[in-house]
């Protein structure tokens, strides 16, 4: 496991909320703004906004859950999906329960 | 008016529906399927496929349309503006009339 598979594990262990993120993209903006309204901070990692890292990151990525795509949303060190994901999991009322789980409440 | 200004003016005279896009945009993404669905079939010109050419007309299209984002929707060389406001027109019931005219219908 390199170096910043460890990164990636290690932020996911230790934030209850992690959403890999580009700055300009709207799917990622939905995202965030849904934590928000359920008044959770999650870790947003901008991935455009890391250089060269950034791109080292999305590989990573793909390479421990399969997706390549942002958002990239992780709740309890959990891979949750992107967008889609999780407004359905949002939808079917199952993602308040998990945040709750994760942030121990 | 600059070359650039003039080929973007050209483009979205000529053509029914323009939409320029980025390939790996999910907004983007959803407008052209829109599209796709009414049967409809857009010029779409592919802002990261053009190299630095891209990031020029996307610069010459915020002048134009004071629309700096993607997706960018002309139709019957009328700026419609993004996937928000085409998605709007269409649940409004606007959308699938102003194509009908611009494609001469
Ligand atoms: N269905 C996915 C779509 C994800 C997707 O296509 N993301 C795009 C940006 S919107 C992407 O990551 N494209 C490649 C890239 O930006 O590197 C979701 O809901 O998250
Ligand atoms: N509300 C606008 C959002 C447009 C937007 O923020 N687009 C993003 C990509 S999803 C963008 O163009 N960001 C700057 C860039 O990619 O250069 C819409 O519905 O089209
Ligand atoms: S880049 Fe446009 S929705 Fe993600």
């Amino acid at each position: 496991s390199s170096p910043l598979e460890e990164t990636v594990k290690t932020t996911v262990a230790q934030n209850p909320v992690v959403v890999y993120s580009k700055s300009w993209c709207s799917y990622s903006s939905e995202v965030k703004s849904l934590f928000k309204s359920l008044q959770v901070e999650p870790l947003v990692v901008e991935l455009d906004e890391l250089g060269s890292e950034g791109s080292q990151l999305q590989n990573v990525l793909e390479k421990i859950t399969g997706q390549y795509t942002v958002p990239n949303v992780f709740i309890g060190g959990k891979h949750i999906g992107g967008c889609s994901d999780t407004l359905q999991m949002y939808n079917k009322g199952e993602l308040e329960g998990i945040i709750a789980e994760a942030s121990g409440k």
